[in-house]
């Protein structure tokens, strides 16, 4: 499935260009701390399936293992290696009004009462919404590194593909829809539109990343 | 959705 596979190297791409970005300019300067700690707890929680050891394929192993990996990674960058250059007064998004609604939503919606399907369910849930602090930071900055705007775009681009992945899987498999992924799929695909826009018709005819006054 | 196939996404 073409379109899962590229949507999976844009993921990874999204995470290489952020690490980039952070050493090179050695500086984690216009960069959420909050949705890199979101992206931690959805990367944890979602995949604790790998303490099972029912393991779906080897490159699902790793990519998950990856991304775990290095999400804490950029963590460790943030806060302690390049600390001084990230400024928490801009970084106000209240991550606790995420956090609150996919609890209560994955207690509603899961496919399992259990300890593998509620965090995976929850973790569908932030996942969607996780980039809100970083869009939020945006906006109240107004303007944004050409590198920092690629990075967006690259995870925009993952969740985009997901989509004509689900309609591939879809018609080509039997064993139903992933309701819950989709539907949280689609939202968080549309946070992106308006971000979307701005770059595609400013950063990459080469224009400054620049919000609308 | 058949649970028994898993979430086999990422």
């Amino acid at each position: 499935n073409i379109f899962r596979l590229l949507g999976d190297l844009s993921h990874l791409a999204s995470i290489f260009i952020l690490l980039h970005k952070i050493q090179t300019s050695r500086s984690c300067r216009g960069i959420s701390f909050k949705t890199q700690v979101l992206y931690v707890v959805v990367f944890c929680t979602r995949y604790l399936d790998l303490l099972t050891f029912q393991l779906h394929s080897f490159y699902n192993t790793i990519m998950k293992i990856f991304f775990i990996g290095s999400s804490v990674y950029i963590l460790y960058l943030m806060r302690i290696r390049f600390r001084p250059t990230n400024d928490p007064s801009i970084d106000t998004f209240r991550i606790e009004y995420l956090l609150g609604p996919c609890a209560v939503l994955s207690l509603i919606f899961n496919y399992g009462y259990n300890w593998i399907e509620i965090p995976w369910s929850f973790s569908i849930f932030l996942e969607s919404v996780a980039i809100l602090p970083q869009l939020f930071m945006l906006q109240r900055t107004g303007e944004a590194e050409a590198i920092t705007t690629h990075y967006i775009a690259a995870l925009g681009a993952y969740r985009a593909l997901y989509i004509p992945n689900w309609i591939y899987r879809y018609l080509t498999e039997t064993n139903g829809v992933d309701a819950i992924a989709v539907v949280a799929g689609i939202v968080q695909t549309g946070l992106y539109v308006d971000f979307g826009y701005i770059y595609f018709t400013k950063v990459l005819q080469g224009q400054k990343f620049e919000l609308p006054a | 959705f058949d649970e028994a196939q898993g979430h086999d996404e990422l």
